[in-house]
């Protein structure tokens, strides 16, 4: 529907959406011409299983790993981090504030925020030992890797004597800090670089947009 | 090859790679 303030000033409903793309663009690191490609993306995930206009855990399963089914942790995590509003699905304003963050141009502390987020499974503020042992386990399985208990308890003691320089069992937020600038590889899957060339993989926006960048 | 529980869980779960997003259009 139209928003009110284009209601009020008799804007066209393909004008009103223009705004609104102008105004997630001014808030982000996208131009609107690049925000216009990902509503191209985001109306591609949106409608591949249930046509409403919005992401559903089972679309964006469905993109990542070609499969809508089966219960996947790390899916969990990220689509809960997307869905702001916690209302079970994403938005493409939500969307647009998610990807932000993997943008190779946005700010790093946004990126190591947005890992511990990830990782902070049980969301207590830390990252604690548990939630380690439990992702590894999940990726163990996912995998079919066999692992001993003796050889993953050895991973975690190392892991933590490295991470957890305060020695309480879990990482904090400042702890995870030092730690991934130590370790700056563990950020990589928080830059996508495809994000820096949206319009070229997208190009079909042309045909909709009203605004040249 | 994997001493650190973080690399091994980021380099290996595709749930936290977003790029299948871009590479499936």
């Amino acid at each position: 529907g139209q928003c009110f303030d284009c209601r009020s000033r008799r804007r066209s409903p393909q004008t009103c959406q223009q705004a609104n793309l102008a105004l997630l663009a001014l808030d982000s690191p996208f131009s609107v011409n690049e925000v216009e490609a990902l509503y191209e993306l985001f109306k591609k995930l949106s409608c591949s299983i249930i046509d409403d206009g919005l992401i559903h855990k089972e679309e964006l399963q469905l993109a990542l790993f070609q499969a809508p089914y089966g219960e996947n942790l790390f899916l969990d995590r990220v689509f809960d981090l997307f869905d702001e509003k916690k209302n079970g699905v994403i938005e493409f304003e939500e969307f647009i504030h998610a990807l932000s963050v993997f943008h190779p141009y946005a700010p790093i502390d946004e990126k190591i925020h947005f890992a511990f987020r990830l990782y902070d499974l049980r969301q207590t503020g830390f990252i604690e030992r548990e939630e380690v042992h439990q992702m590894v386990a999940a990726i163990l399985m996912e995998s079919e890797m066999i692992l001993s208990d003796e050889l993953l308890t050895m991973i975690i003691d190392k892991t933590f004597a490295d991470a957890d320089s305060d020695k309480d069992g879990k990482i904090s937020k400042e702890e995870w800090k030092v730690y991934v600038l130590k370790h700056p590889t563990l950020l990589k899957n928080m830059t996508l670089p495809y994000l820096k060339d949206v319009t070229t993989a997208f190009p079909s926006f042309v045909f909709n947009t009203e605004v040249e960048d | 090859k994997f001493f650190n529980a973080f690399e091994f869980i980021s380099s290996m779960s595709s749930g936290f790679d977003l790029s299948s997003l871009f590479e499936s259009k």
